[in-house]
C-alpha cells in the first residue's frame, strides 16, 4: 500500500526541501520504492538532485495543467525517482484556478504510478495556496518541518486551520503525521523554550528524533546528493535513517 | 522624497521580516519617518511588533481589496508606523486576479501618504506572486536578503528575471537597490565560499555589512520589538544601524 507523505510548512526556510530528499534518501535505504515530487516553482528539490532545471523538456507544470501522463516526468537518480519541476510552476496557480477540480489534479496525476511506490513524498512552496492544496488533497499525511523559534511557531495555527478546512471539503483522511523539529541549536535558552512550547502543543505528533544544525545538510545539494552519500557516516545522515524509522514506525500505530 | 523599499526574495527564512523590522526601526533612530507595510499572509512582520493578528479589525487585505484608505490601517508603534496584516491576506491573489489594474493596488494605496514620510519599507511573502509583483511596482527600488548558501543563491536569477519583466510592463524605474548577506556564519567553508560567488555575480550591490547569526533575532520578536530596543548595544544592533546608514548614502550615488 502506497503512503503519500506531503512535506508542508508555509514558514520559509525551515528545512522542506532538505527533508524531502533526505528521508526519501534513507526509506530507499531500507528498501522502499520512493518517488519524490517537486511542487515548488522554486525548483530546489529538482536541483538539489543535480538536475538542471533550465533545460528540463517536460515538468511538472505539465502535470498539473496539461495533463502530462506523471511517469513522462519521473527522472531516475541513484537515491530515488523524482518528478520535476521548473520556474513555469509559477504560472500554475493561475492557469489552474479557472479548472473544475483545480485542487485534485495531483491526486489524480499520482493515482497510476501509486502501485509503483511504497512511499511518494511531495516538496511543497512556502505557502498555503493552490499548489499545497494540491498535495494536502494527494496526502495520506503531513509532515512539518519547523525551526525551533518564535515567528515558525506562530504559522503553525494557520496550518492546523487550513489541514482542517481540507478535511471538511477535498480530503477527510489528511492528518499531521509528524511535527520535525529542524536546524535545532539545543545550546540556546530560546531554542529549549521554544521546544517546550511545540511539546506542550503537540504532544507526542513531534517526532523523537530532531535534525542538528549543521552545515553539511547544506553543503550536500552542491553535490547533488543527499547527505546520506555526501557524508554516509556524519550525524545528519544518522538523524535522518532515524527520522525514516520513526515514519514507517508510525504507519503501523495510526 | 519618500523612498519605497521592498524587502523581498522568493527563498523562504532569509530574514526579510527580521531586516523589515530592523532596518525600519534603524532609520527612525537616524530621524527618518519611517512606515513598514506587512504584505505577508503569515503576518510575521505584524506579529513581531507584539501586535494581536488574531483581532485585527482592518487588515491591507482590505487595502488592497476593498480600497480601504490605507491610513485607517496604520498602527503606530515607538520604533515607527506599520500596515498590518493578517490572514485573510492569503485570499488576496484569487481576490485581485481578476481585477483590472491589480498590479498596481499597493502602488495607488501608498501614493496619499508618501508625503508623509521619507522611507516606506514593504515585507513580502516568500513567493514572487502577485502580492510581491504589487510590491515592485510600488517600489523605487528593492533590497534582496539572501543566505550565503547554495539554494539561497540559486533564488537569485528567478528574481532578477522577475525584475526585468515588472521593468518592462509595469515599473521601468524599480532596481536592485542591494543584496544583504543574511544570517552569516564566516566560520564555514560554504558560506565563505558562497560570499564570493555572490560578489562575483553581483559586485558592488552587495552590501558592505552582512548581518552574522545571532539568537538575538530571533529573541527580539518575542518581546514585540526590534533588535535595537531589544539589546541596543549589541552586534546585530549595530549591524542594522550601519546597513540604515549604507542605504541613506546608496540613495546619493543613484
Ligand atoms: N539541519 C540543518 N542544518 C543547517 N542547515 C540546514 C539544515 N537543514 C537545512 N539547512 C539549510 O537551510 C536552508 C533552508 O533549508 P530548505 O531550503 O530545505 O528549507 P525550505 O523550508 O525548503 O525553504 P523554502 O521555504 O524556501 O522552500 C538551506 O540552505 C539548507 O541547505
Ligand atoms: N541574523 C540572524 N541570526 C539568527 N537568526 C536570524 C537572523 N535573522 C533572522 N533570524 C531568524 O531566522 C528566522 C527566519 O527569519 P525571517 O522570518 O525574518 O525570514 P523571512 O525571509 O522573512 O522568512 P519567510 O520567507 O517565511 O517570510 C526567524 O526565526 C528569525 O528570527
Ligand atoms: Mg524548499
Ligand atoms: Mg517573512
Amino acid at each position: 500500500e502506497c503512503r503519500v507523505i506531503c512535506l508542508s510548512n508555509q514558514k520559509g526556510g525551515v528545512a522542506k526541501t532538505t527533508t524531502t530528499m533526505n528521508l526519501g534518501a534513507a526509506l530507499t535505504e531500507l528498501g522502499n520504492r520512493v518517488l519524490v515530487v517537486d511542487l515548488d516553482p522554486q525548483s530546489n528539490l529538482t536541483m538539489s538532485f543535480g538536475i538542471d532545471v533550465e533545460n528540463l523538456p517536460k515538468s511538472i507544470f505539465d502535470v498539473l495543467v496539461h495533463r502530462l501522463a506523471i511517469e513522462h516526468n519521473i527522472h531516475k537518480t541513484p537515491e530515488c525517482d523524482i518528478a520535476v519541476a521548473s520556474i513555469d510552476l509559477a504560472g500554475a496557480e493561475l492557469a489552474l484556478s479557472s479548472m473544475i477540480g483545480r485542487e485534485r489534479m495531483l491526486e489524480k496525476a499520482l493515482a497510476p504510478v501509486k502501485k509503483d511506490y511504497d512511499y511518494i513524498l511531495i516538496d511543497t512552496p512556502p505557502s498555503l495556496g493552490l499548489l499545497t492544496v494540491n498535495a494536502f488533497t494527494a496526502s495520506d499525511e503531513v509532515i512539518v518541518p519547523v525551526q525551533a523559534e518564535y515567528l515558525s511557531l506562530r504559522g503553525l495555527v494557520q496550518l492546523d486551520n487550513t489541514l482542517q478546512v481540507i478535511r471538511e471539503h477535498l480530503n477527510p483522511k489528511v492528518r499531521i503525521g509528524g511535527v520535525l523539529i529542524t536546524m535545532y541549536d539545543g545550546r540556546t535558552i530560546h531554542s529549549r523554550e521554544a521546544t517546550e512550547l511545540l511539546l506542550q502543543n503537540y504532544g507526542d505528533r513531534v517526532m523523537k528524533v530532531r535534525i542538528k544544525k549543521t552545515i553539511r545538510l547544506a553543503e550536500a545539494p552542491v553535490q547533488g546528493s543527499s547527505v546520506l552519500t555526501y557524508e554516509s557516516n556524519g550525524t545528519a545522515a544518522a538523524q535522518y535513517r532515524e527520522l525514516a524509522q520513526e515514519v514507517v514506525a508510525r504507519v503501523e500505530q495510526a
